[in-house]
């Protein structure tokens, strides 16, 4: 029912004989509100459906198209502008070791999707290790060690650890030492407004020499996605987002903010609490439940 | 239109973009802006000069008053009164805690237990949640820290409506004032976690159904209270994380949507950081 809006608009637009202004703008008017519902920041929503109605009244249609494949396509390139428009794989250098830290707010997913992508190489030949990096939650390290054994895959970590960056530092050294190629560290939650833990998140990173820090967004984070993934980025440069909980009906438009504010492409998406609900990102699949 | 009226809807539609920027879902945005228009507005705009100060008085009144479910025959809400009141009945007060997954629900129900802890009741937790890893032992350490004995049974991959029923029983024997029911978190769209909940429900028979919403969820807030609603009836809720410097209109859209009080937020994440909702806080977050 939350499409139905915005499916009756792309009707009306297809049915339309000629560019009419008012079919455009109720038609701006639904996808606004599309936008809206999904958790797209408000601002970039003005802003690209002001975009979209421009361009749809000024741009003349190519040949061979309808009003409606137009409007579609230009609505798609528009959020795939921001977004990517395909699907940018987790690299790495095979027989060499890469170190992958995990960071977000509470609660968004970290741990399990340390796990998750532990597993998902490890399927792949990649030999892959966990480091239990997060100190401060009760039972964090017993929860990341099940997920761990559940998969067959080596972990590091130490039951009422005390020190997140001695500990990582002595993790990311057996690991290398062992030849690992790809080493998954997972850190306690933290949000912008914990500027102490913020500073921590830093020395873990610096401490570890992280090749590449993943930001973890819970799909159903709202309008504080951008000033929150802005403030992880001033304290560590993001380098790919990971959304979670899109097995729910939140439509994932905070993790847009979370790319417009550290310019970090997602990579993957958790689609469930099982170890094996993760898949590679897929910008028309994301594109098409953002809309409804 | 008169050039009232638009004057007004112009105000409205500026008014309701305040809303949205402070994450209330759009659905009760909507609905908000739609009540107020229809009641409120037409008998109070007189100066043309003032409308977009009396639109903005009136949508915070409105607000204000969606929060204290001002008008609606509900007593407040008491945790220590329902404590006592089941308690002269020779009974624990139950308190099942529900939610989609990472809320909060087990940080917030180790809060309340160290709360009623030393308003000097006795508590025990039922360690319900028998599916996530790790989730038995967050449960138990912060059950130790607390001072708390915690239910167990079967421990992972057994019934968690047993766990709750033998919390409740083992309470009941030794005049224990109250049960927390801790449960897994479980996505609304899933039918047989769902399912598995309200049977939870059925067996635990509590006093309280308490909802656990994270303060930095969108829209999704509207549907996750709906459905767990719907499910099993929530009594009230619990908004976690407003520490995030949340802009606090999930507690609108929760509020707005099942019609039932918020009784505490989430400040963080020691044993002291739980707070008595207040509104006043959060409709001058909004306004
Ligand atoms: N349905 C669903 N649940 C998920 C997904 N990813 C994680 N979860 C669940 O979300 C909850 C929180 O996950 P955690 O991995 O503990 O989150 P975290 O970020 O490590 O939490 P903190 O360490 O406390 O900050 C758990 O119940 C997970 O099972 C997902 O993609 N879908
Ligand atoms: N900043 C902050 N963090 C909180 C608050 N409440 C809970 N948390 C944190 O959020 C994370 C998730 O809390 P949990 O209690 O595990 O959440 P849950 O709902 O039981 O999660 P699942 O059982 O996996 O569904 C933990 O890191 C908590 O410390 C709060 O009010 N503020
Ligand atoms: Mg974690
Ligand atoms: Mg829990």
């Amino acid at each position: 029912k939350l499409s139905s809006g915005l499916k009756r608009a792309f009707e009306k637009l297809t049915r339309a004989s000629f560019v009419d202004e008012k079919v455009v703008k109720e038609f701006v008017l639904e996808l606004q509100r599309a936008l809206l519902q999904a958790d797209v920041n408000v601002e970039l929503v003005f802003e690209l459906s002001e975009r979209i109605e421009k361009r749809a009244l000024s741009e003349k249609l190519p040949p061979g198209v309808t009003r409606r494949q137009y409007i579609v396509k230009m609505v798609y390139d528009e959020l795939t502008e921001v977004l990517g428009k395909k699907s940018v794989p987790l690299e790495f250098s095979p027989g060499k070791s890469k170190i992958i830290m995990l960071v977000g707010i509470q609660g968004s997913g970290k741990t399990t999707t340390a796990a998750k992508l532990a597993r998902y190489f490890k399927k792949r030949g990649v030999k892959t290790g966990l480091v239990c990096a997060d100190t401060f939650r009760p039972g964090a390290f017993e929860q990341l060690n099940q997920l761990a054994d559940s998969a067959g895959i080596p972990i590091y970590g130490h039951l009422d650890a005390k020190k997140p960056v001695s500990l990582a530092r002595k993790g990311i050294a057996q690991f290398k030492q062992g030849g690992y190629e790809l080493i998954f560290v997972d850190t306690a939650g933290r949000h912008k407004e914990e500027k102490g833990l913020l500073r921590e998140m830093k020395n873990i990173a610096n401490a570890i020499k992280a090749d590449e820090i993943i930001l973890v967004i819970d799909g159903t984070l709202g309008q504080q996605a951008y000033a929150q993934a802005k403030a992880f980025h001033e304290a560590t440069e993001i380098g790919s987002i990971f959304v979670t909980k899109l097995d729910g009906s939140a439509r994932g438009g905070g993790a847009i903010s979370a790319v417009a504010a550290t310019g970090a492409p997602i990579k993957f998406v958790g689609t469930g609490e099982k170890i094996e609900d993760i898949e590679p990102f897929n910008p028309p699949r994301f594109v098409g439940r953002l809309l409804g | 239109k008169t050039l009232t009226e638009k004057r007004l809807d112009k105000a409205l539609k500026d008014l309701r973009l305040t809303l949205l920027q402070n994450d209330v879902a759009l659905i009760a945005a909507d609905k908000i802006c739609e009540n107020i228009k229809e009641e409120q507005l037409g008998e109070k705009v007189g100066r043309l000069e003032n409308i977009q100060k009396i639109v903005s008085e009136v949508l915070e009144d409105s607000v204000r008053n969606i929060l204290t479910l001002e008008g609606q025959q509900q007593e407040k809400m008491d945790l220590i009164e329902i404590i006592q009141e089941q308690n002269k009945n020779g009974a624990p007060a139950v308190f099942v805690f529900v939610g989609i997954n990472g809320t909060g629900k087990t940080t917030t129900i180790a809060k309340i237990a160290h709360f009623l802890k030393q308003k000097g009741f006795s508590v025990v937790m039922a360690a319900s949640d028998t599916f996530r890893a790790g989730s038995q032992e967050q449960l138990a350490k912060h059950a130790k820290r607390v001072g708390v004995k915690v239910i167990k049974g079967g421990g992972y991959g057994s019934d968690s409506a047993a766990i709750a029923y033998d919390a409740i029983a083992h309470a009941t024997a030794r005049s224990i004032n109250a049960v927390l029911v801790d449960t897994a978190g479980r996505m609304q769209t899933n039918k047989n976690l769902m399912d598995e909940m309200k049977k939870i429900v059925r067996v635990a028979n509590p006093d309280l159904i308490i909802f656990v919403g994270d303060a930095l969820a969108g829209n999704d807030a509207v549907s996750q209270s709906e459905e767990f609603n719907n499910a099993v009836g929530i009594d009230c809720s619990i908004l976690t994380k407003i520490d995030a410097d949340a802009r606090g209109g999930t507690a609108l859209s929760i509020v707005s949507t099942i019609q039932k009080p918020i009784l505490f937020v989430g400040t963080g994440q020691g044993y002291d950081d739980l707070e008595a909702f207040d509104a006043e806080w959060f409709v001058e977050r909004i306004f």
